[in-house]
């Protein structure tokens, strides 16, 4: 049986051992086994082709494939590290073990940097943390003046810019975070801790052993 | 206080919260 489904998960696009997975994040294997029963669900909810569209990942979060979402959107391309358009087992289970309450707190750190730096550039903009303001207040449908939108960018700046050219980089960004730790409260998901509880049905199912 | 643009962002924004993949499936 184990050697018959290991064929096929083999068959399956971007499919990486869970051995191997294991060895380069927090995960045991029996979690990214577990994660792989996750994955198949949230890789197959719209189409059946073993990868995360967009769609689906949006289904996901919102249960509405089509609620788009800057920060979303970003989470997203940071998972599509193939830059392909698809979310690939491996790049799910890689990308998740960042938000592991295991993993290092200095990968949380960056991998937020990567996530409010929009257009890739190596800083956090200004103009990059207003975009990411005003898309929350839509996001909420709360309402501030575009004059307090100003102050609020500009008080987080002046404590964030130390030196003060007009952009963050990643020092500068690990240096507020160490001052305002709840910044990356997000990057911990308690879920990933008992993310076999949550899949029990692998459990019995469990084939890494007898394929081996 | 001091008002943060970022904890704005992270403590509001439904995008940012993952743990929505692991619910109802």
């Amino acid at each position: 049986m184990g050697c018959v489904s290991s064929k096929r998960r083999k068959q399956e696009p971007g499919y990486e051992e869970p051995t191997v997975l294991a060895a380069e994040t927090p995960f045991t294997v029996s979690e990214v086994e577990a994660l792989h029963e996750l994955f198949k669900k949230l890789s197959n909810a719209i189409i059946a082709d073993g990868l995360i569209h967009r769609e689906e990942f949006q289904l996901a979060l919102f249960r509405n494939r089509n609620r788009r979402n800057l920060f979303a959107d970003r989470i997203f391309d940071l998972f599509d590290v193939k830059r392909n358009g698809v979310i690939e087992f491996g790049e799910f289970v890689r990308s998740l073990g960042v938000f592991h309450p295991n993993a290092p707190v200095a990968d949380k750190i960056a991998f937020a940097f990567r996530l409010y730096d929009l257009r890739q550039t190596g800083f956090i903009e200004r103009e990059e943390l207003k975009e990411m303001v005003l898309a929350l207040l839509h996001e909420s449908d709360l309402a501030l003046s575009e004059d307090v939108v100003e102050t609020i960018v500009d008080k987080t700046f002046g404590e964030a810019d130390t030196q003060g050219d007009g952009k963050i980089d990643p020092e500068e960004w690990k240096e507020f975070v160490s001052k305002h730790p709840s910044l990356i409260k997000n990057m911990t998901l308690p879920y990933l801790k008992d993310i076999t509880l949550a899949f029990p049905s692998f459990v019995v199912r469990s084939e890494v052993d007898e394929s081996d | 206080k001091f008002f943060n643009a970022f904890e704005f962002i992270s403590s509001m924004s439904s995008g940012f919260d993952l743990s929505s993949l692991f619910e109802n499936k």
